[in-house]
């Protein structure tokens, strides 16, 4: 699985994600990627895009589930994303990365690692595979 | 605070990973992070921003999705792919593509030109074909190292999830528990 989130200057934000699926799935089995709001969302606070576990990801409404908790609890970015992917979906199944309209970026993950990679207007850039 | 781009190319990576396996992908983020950058830089809109870097993403054959699409059961490809505008919350998806080149921008087509959010399979292939979007023969998916990693699956008789090494048949192994080993990144 593939995908990209970005916010411009003005705070206009958009989420894209492809996959092929897993390896040796059942025909006409469909993942989280093209579910918008499980691998896919976004909306006026953030965009989000998701891998994994399709099923897992499904369940748990990932991608929707980060714009929510913003939205009603009040959360950041940051502690949003922080909270679905490490206290809300079983361990090694999930990984998104993130942006806010105020060009916060988030890329967090509960498997072992997940390619990435993120660069923001103040300077800040990164490519990684695993975490320090 | 300013523009933001953030990119992935599938989760699950073993520590594992040899740097031969490593390196290209690595350059490949760093090769698509660029673009993103560049394309905001030029004002160009978050939309086309995304579906710019994820149609790159997809020709690239070490990632999961469009060139570098994995197998299903019976050997075919099912591509899969959505998109969402924040601000209009307009998004555009599709499932079961066969022979579309970049199923990112058919799910954006999705999105502009028809009044629905999803079309699927037979559906989604004959809308690529009036839209005029790139196809290709479905062979152009089906390449030796996929036909080898589904071989892999199948003896192992288990769907395999990105870089989970095939193991034995165990039912009591839960997906997650199951141990990552060298591989490319074919996540789901």
């Amino acid at each position: 699985t593939v995908g990209c989130v970005a916010v411009d200057s003005n705070g206009n934000l958009a989420s894209a994600t492809s996959t092929g699926g897993l390896v040796n799935k059942m025909v006409g089995r469909i993942g989280d990627t093209p579910l918008i709001g499980a691998g896919t969302y976004a909306n006026e606070l953030c965009a989000v895009s998701a891998t994994g576990i399709g099923e897992a990801l499904i369940r748990g409404t990932v991608a929707r589930d980060v714009a929510a908790m913003m939205e009603f609890k009040g959360l950041s970015l940051k502690e949003a994303a922080d909270c679905v992917v490490h206290e809300r979906i079983p361990k090694g199944t999930v990984g998104l990365v993130a942006v806010s309209a105020a060009g916060e970026v988030a890329m967090p993950y509960n498997t072992p690692g997940m390619f990435r990679a993120c660069a923001t207007e103040d300077g800040y850039s990164e490519v990684a595979i695993w975490s320090d | 605070m300013g523009w933001a781009v953030a990119l992935h190319g599938g989760a699950g990576v073993p520590f594992s990973l040899p740097p031969e396996a490593r390196q290209p992908r690595e350059e490949a983020l760093r090769h698509c992070l660029q673009i993103g950058v560049k394309a905001l830089k030029s004002n160009m809109s978050p939309l086309d921003v995304v579906e710019l870097v994820v149609r790159e993403l997809e020709n690239i054959p070490h990632f999961n999705a469009g060139r570098g699409s994995v197998l299903t059961n019976k050997g075919t490809v099912e591509m899969e792919a959505s998109i969402m505008d924040g601000n209009t919350m307009k998004c555009g998806a599709v499932s079961g593509l066969s022979t579309v080149v970049n199923a990112i921008s058919l799910a954006r087509l999705v999105m502009d030109n028809t009044p629905h959010i999803y079309l699927a399979f037979d559906g989604a292939e004959d809308f690529a074909r009036q839209q005029g979007v790139e196809t290709v023969d479905t062979s152009h998916f089906i390449t030796p190292e996929n036909i080898e990693r589904l071989n892999q699956a199948k003896e192992a008789d288990r769907v395999q999830i990105d870089y989970t090494q095939p193991i034995q048949n165990d039912t009591t192994k839960s997906e997650t528990e199951t141990p990552f080993a060298n591989g490319d990144s074919q996540l789901g």
